[in-house]
């Protein structure tokens, strides 16, 4: 699920916008013990030129910013919205084979985005 | 790189968490064994928010390798009934077998631990050897366990059962005999499960240097 109009919209600054990934929609609820699901969270948002306390911006990302503001290049946009820091995510379920299985996964969760 | 997409959320989301295949009818719900409701909350990632940084492809509490953990039970197949045993001193023999057909071919098992409970009236000196079944074709090193009286036996199968360097065979069955010093000694095997760990490196974030 996103969740529409939460945090002004797809509009603002670049940062994370709410999505949870639920296992119930794809019918895993039976199989999957833990969690019921989880905050993917997706970036998006303007890279405009670096504000204070607005989001991490790489060096390049503000020469992107800066070209585009002075002299917009078709095919060379603004720098891109993007995870900056992921988080991981564990789940608990039960397998084809009647299995208990825990399985980690790495940089599930955009927790913060970044101009690049 | 992903391979190519399959359609569908479904297929996205199989894709993005590494499962080969949708998960099937209905599960024989069982039980969740304690050991992993401690291992899946010990990788909370709410607590790797609080400052607790979790080592990516780790399992802190079993201090191994490994971003899978597996809580697999005997399949049943010949276990239970003890069969006779014509050797003096040594009590009821069983066979285990465990289905590791879900293991992956680019899986490496860091950690193999079997679990056995044994109902016994007394069982004070006993001792449970552990080896690969005759019919893998392969004797390996048999193991000693000794019985604690209402406590589950354990027994590390890595380079004993299990090889740490050989990809995993699709059954893994066992042979468990008693030594308890009589041949009329009355045990029950009331149940056997495998705890397995296995690494897959290709679900590890490249180590990153530091700018």
């Amino acid at each position: 699920h996103t969740e529409p109009g939460v945090g002004g919209g797809p509009g603002g600054a670049c940062r994370p916008r709410r999505l949870h990934v639920s296992f119930r929609e794809v019918g895993w609820h039976r199989w999957v013990i833990a969690p019921r699901g989880f905050l993917a969270n997706f970036c998006q948002g303007a890279c405009t030129l670096p504000e204070p306390g607005g989001p991490p911006v790489l060096n390049h990302a503000v020469l992107r910013a800066l070209m585009h503001a002075a002299a917009p290049t078709p095919g060379a946009g603004p720098p891109c919205c993007v995870p900056a820091r992921l988080s991981p995510i564990s789940v608990l379920f039960f397998d084809n084979s009647d299995n208990v299985v825990l399985r980690h996964y790495e940089d599930m969760v955009a927790d913060e985005c970044g101009c690049r | 790189a992903l391979e190519a997409a399959p359609s569908g959320p479904t297929a996205a989301l199989l894709q993005a968490l590494r499962l080969h295949e949708a998960p099937r009818g209905v599960p024989a719900l069982r039980p969740v064994p304690p050991v992993m409701w401690r291992l899946f909350r010990r990788r909370d990632p709410q607590a790797a928010r609080t400052g607790h940084p979790l080592r990516p492809c780790h399992v802190e509490e079993l201090g191994v390798a490994g971003n899978i953990v597996r809580h697999i039970p005997d399949s049943g197949l010949s276990s239970r009934s003890p069969e006779p045993s014509r050797t003096s001193g040594l009590g009821p023999k069983w066979t285990v077998s465990f289905d590791l057909s879900a293991v992956g071919p680019a899986e490496r098992p860091t950690r193999a631990r079997l679990e056995v409970r044994l109902e016994a009236e007394d069982a004070r000196g006993w001792e449970l050897s552990v080896a690969l079944s005759a019919a893998a074709g392969r004797p390996g090193p048999e193991l000693r366990v000794p019985v604690r009286p209402g406590l589950p036996l354990r027994a590390d199968l890595l380079g004993a059962a299990v090889s740490a360097n050989a990809s995993l065979p699709r059954t893994l069955r066992l042979a468990l005999s008693l030594h308890c010093g009589a041949t009329d000694a009355r045990a029950r095997l009331a149940e056997a499960s495998l705890l397995l760990v296995t690494l897959d490196p290709r679900l590890c974030p490249p180590l990153r240097s530091r700018r």
